[in-house]
């Protein structure tokens, strides 16, 4: 995957964190002190339609080209997150107990085209 | 998409950088609650004390990392209980649980953990009691009872799994345990609420799922 720079404009994983301090969350999540909210822009032109995800072969070559002659009639692909992990939280509940748990699928490590 | 355009994929013309941060942060927090099955943040009226808290915390560690007999599980609950009425050799615990709590978990496994600071001479018993309200009036009645041979000073461990199961049918989710000491050990709670060896239970659980019709 590719991590968004300041002019990305194919498909990247943009990072966002949003900090529970800053929006006043710090009181009754213990852990950890925010969240990579992170997610996937970014243009999925036909010839990106599927990287990663290909080996880098003579197929991935061949495929290329007819997307790329093709591209006149084509849709593009999506930009998504090819890989995600859970976020851990550790907070209290109302009567002040202490809940952990494991929110799966919930940071966005990399992204890809569909 | 850049600055002016129209997001290619759903048409919606491009946020100003701080609408779009509003944006991502109420979508934050819209996705976290949701995860959690919380309608709102809660607000929390007496957190524990941070030497209570620690110590729990550093016991759902080793429980984790010696594995064992602890089923894993994606949801841990550590319940510090606050004092009730006590006497010279005996106290109340009050553990309380909300009903979304109770309603959205299946507990696996709990463990009462009790530290004893009596001068031991050898094991002496202890009594552990599990009240619950009585429905027909204000008293309460022993749901279970259990003699602990405590052989010094240290903790204790108590299997409260089916304790706090039934708990968790019950409309009001309160738990209360008795805990009843020899006449010359003084009270069994540490003097002070912050201490490190105040009771606590850990409990294995998972999210309960809602009973699902599959059409073949």
């Amino acid at each position: 995957g590719v991590d968004c720079g300041a002019d990305s404009r194919m498909c990247c994983r943009q990072e966002f964190f949003v900090d529970f301090k800053e929006i006043g969350w710090e009181d009754w999540i213990i852990q950890p002190e925010g969240y990579h909210m992170n997610f996937c822009a970014g243009l999925c032109p036909l010839h990106m339609a599927g990287i990663p995800g290909l080996a880098a072969s003579f197929h991935t070559a061949v495929l290329n080209r007819i997307k790329a002659a093709s591209a006149a009639a084509a849709v593009d692909s999506c930009c998504v997150p090819t890989q995600r992990r859970p976020l851990s939280l550790l907070y209290y509940d109302r009567d002040s107990n202490i809940v952990k748990t494991d929110i799966p699928d919930m940071i966005v490590d990399s992204c890809g085209c569909t | 998409a850049a600055k002016g355009e129209w997001c290619p994929a759903c048409g919606v013309a491009t946020l100003a950088p701080g609408a779009q941060r509003d944006a991502l942060l109420a979508l934050a927090k819209q996705s976290i609650l949701a995860k959690l099955r919380l309608p709102g943040r809660p607000s929390v009226p007496q957190p524990p004390a941070r030497a209570a808290l620690l110590t729990a915390l550093r016991r759902v560690r080793e429980q984790r990392s010696d594995g064992g007999s602890v089923p894993s599980s994606p949801l841990t609950l550590l319940l510090l209980p606050s004092a009730g009425s006590s006497t010279s050799r005996s106290v109340h615990l009050h553990f309380r649980f909300s009903q979304e709590v109770a309603g959205s978990t299946e507990i696996q496994q709990a463990t009462l953990y009790l530290f004893w600071a009596a001068p031991g001479r050898g094991a002496q018993p202890v009594t552990v009691r599990f009240l619950q309200p009585d429905p027909a009036g204000p008293n309460v009645t022993v749901a279970s009872e259990t003699r602990l041979e405590v052989p010094g000073a240290g903790w204790t461990t108590l299997d409260v799994g089916a304790a706090v199961r039934s708990l968790f049918r019950q409309d009001t989710p309160r738990l209360t345990v008795e805990l009843e000491v020899p006449e010359d050990w003084g009270s069994p709670l540490p003097s002070d609420h912050g201490d490190a060896h105040w009771p606590f239970v850990v409990a294995q659980a998972r999210a309960r799922t809602p009973h699902r019709l599959h059409r073949r």
